[in-house]
């Protein structure tokens, strides 16, 4: 009884302490004023309590973000763990926050705390993902873009756990050309 | 050594925690 009662006590430790983020587009207020982290959590009993008692990030609503981030890292360019980094994009069509979006996101989530990109998971910073009336986005996002052998296997593994078919292929971009994008189009670094 | 999860165990553990 003792073993029953002391194992039902054992939560299961994840690898790395997460912090979430809310982010709400308020006009009048500081970027960073409008920057809110939620909460932290290091066990997976802990991340699904936290996951079924917030709002789902479809029905969040326009110009709100999540962000699911390492402790210690913050969701923005300026972090020195993001500054020579980028992304792995996913942009998706408007019909497709009511039947994709939120199933991409919680596997993005479940791909960062089961630590699933093999070695290469101390590479990972976090996600984020925008909701937007152009298009919702969810990227993952890497430590080094110039680390093309990491940065390629994460991509492989994350469009394989999306259940994304071959002819879908997304890109990676460094924050720096994002940062410094002088049109509409962001340069691509990797695709897969 | 590293703590790894896959995604079977983590959703089915959404399901035994919901239901407890």
């Amino acid at each position: 009884q003792q073993l029953a009662l002391a194992q039902s006590l054992v939560k299961y430790p994840l690898q790395n302490r997460w912090a979430l983020w809310f982010f709400k587009n308020e006009k009048n207020r500081l970027w960073q004023a409008n920057l809110r982290l939620v909460t932290k959590f290091s066990t997976v009993e802990d991340f699904w309590a936290l996951y079924d008692h917030i709002k789902p990030a479809s029905k969040l609503s326009c110009g709100c973000d999540y962000s699911l981030f390492k402790d210690g890292i913050e969701p923005m360019w300026e972090d020195s763990q993001n500054m020579r980094g980028g992304r792995w994009l996913i942009t998706l069509a408007k019909q497709q926050r009511h039947t994709k979006l939120d199933c991409f996101w919680l596997d993005t989530l479940l791909c960062l705390i089961g630590e699933m990109f093999d070695d290469y998971s101390n590479e990972v910073c976090g996600a984020v993902i925008n909701i937007r009336a152009k298009g919702d986005k969810i990227a993952i996002w890497t430590r080094e873009a110039e680390h093309q052998e990491a940065v390629t296997h994460i991509g492989r593994v994350y469009k394989e756990h999306l259940g994304l078919s071959q002819e879908v292929t997304i890109g990676y971009q460094a924050h720096a050309d994002t940062a410094t994008k002088s049109s509409s189009l962001t340069k691509t670094k990797f695709v897969v | 050594e590293k703590k790894r999860y896959d995604r079977e165990f983590l959703l089915g553990f959404q399901f035994i925690f919901a239901s407890m």
